[in-house]
């Protein structure tokens, strides 16, 4: 089972924190700032206070163990690049460093962080593509042209079944589940199934079948 | 076509802003600060120096009849909060406003705002989530249960086809597509598809069926 080390437990450090937790994963984390260690005693595996541009402090945890390490301090790029460059050389396999602008996602690049994340700007591609139908209620970009998207039924395909409806053929878009609720969701769907009232679509497609798809059934 | 207005032009707001401007969306920008606005003339439609704190600025900005607003200010809540309400009296139908931490989500939900995006707690979120398979290259949520995950095909499925695989039947997920490379993803899978050493498997299913699924096939 991999081992994974957070430096730095600020939102988006603390929230990857609890996900990895939540899944039972070893965890170390690292912070300069006693309370915030303090604050996840009982969320991480060890939780320590340590300076982590401080080699010899990251030596003496072992850090080079690990397996992943995310660099979750966004405010001082310096401070981010020193710590990265120390995971690598200590032998961290995989280094995620977070970042807040693209010049920043730029230098970490540079010394070869294996994976950069920019929760502001992808935080907002996200939000706008979900605001860009009436109908559309949550989209999720899963690669550069494709994107999951779920909307409510249009009014004229309640009572058509999925085998009438060939959204494919018709509309170019991929109908991969039916939410009845949020808790009542139906992937396994048949040409038999019939759409009902209150029914949401889960699709996959490309934006731009998905806003012709909303043009033509509004 | 809704038209958008977006106040505080962070890494967040620009974000949102230039996604929307991809897709030729009616955009109003909002920022006190005119070196903001100068850096986006060109993308939105419409950008003003204003204090969006002050009634009659957004009122002389006719900011009611906009169908969407965006309160993209993270740093000071009590600016964010007064923005939101003065922009629910002033009509606007929805507004979503960016939070930084969970106790800020609260108080936004309190005073009415339509949706409350937190990009550091989510981005840490989805980053974990990503991280927590040998295989898994990318993964998304997309519903409480239910997730988009991408991986690489295990060794003992290459040469199988979908039909042989039984991949719902045998793992209760469901295989929404495959990539062969980053712009040559197949949708349309057949029970004769066959699986190639370098596809990617496109997968949703709980993650606890995806970690199954995981250890079973290493
Ligand atoms: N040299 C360091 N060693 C260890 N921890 C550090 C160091 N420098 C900063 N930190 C810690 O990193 C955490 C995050 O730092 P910072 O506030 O810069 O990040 P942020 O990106 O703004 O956080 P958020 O995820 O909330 O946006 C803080 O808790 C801070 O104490
Ligand atoms: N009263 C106001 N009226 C208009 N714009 C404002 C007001 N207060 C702040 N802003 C603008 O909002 C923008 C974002 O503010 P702030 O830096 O607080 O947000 P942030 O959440 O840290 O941004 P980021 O998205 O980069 O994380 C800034 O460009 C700022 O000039």
């Amino acid at each position: 089972q991999r081992k994974f080390v957070i430096i730095g437990l600020g939102e988006f450090g603390i929230s990857v924190l609890k996900t990895l937790s939540d899944y039972h994963m070893e965890v170390l984390a690292i912070d300069n700032n006693p309370d915030k260690i303090q604050m996840v005693q009982t969320i991480a595996t060890n939780a320590v206070v340590a300076d982590a541009t401080d080699e010899n402090a990251l030596k003496a945890l072992g850090v080079g163990k690990y397996d992943i390490a995310v660099v979750a301090i966004g405010t001082n790029l310096e401070t981010s690049v020193l710590i990265s460059m120390l995971l690598k050389e200590l032998g961290v396999e995989m280094v995620v460093a977070k970042a807040v602008t693209v010049l920043q996602q730029r230098v970490l690049q540079k010394i070869e962080v294996d994976k950069v994340v920019l929760p502001e700007v992808e935080g907002g591609k996200r939000l706008a593509n979900s605001l860009l139908g009436p109908n559309i209620l949550d989209s999720v970009e899963f690669s550069d042209k494709v994107k999951y998207i779920e909307f409510k039924t249009p009014p004229n395909f309640v009572g058509k079944t999925i085998g009438d409806l060939k959204i494919r053929n018709n509309y170019n878009l991929n109908i991969i589940g039916i939410k009845h609720s949020e808790t009542d969701i139906e992937f396994l769907l048949q040409a038999e199934t019939e759409i009902k009232p209150n029914d949401i679509l889960m699709v996959i497609g490309k934006m731009e079948d998905v806003m012709k798809f909303q043009e033509k059934e509004k």
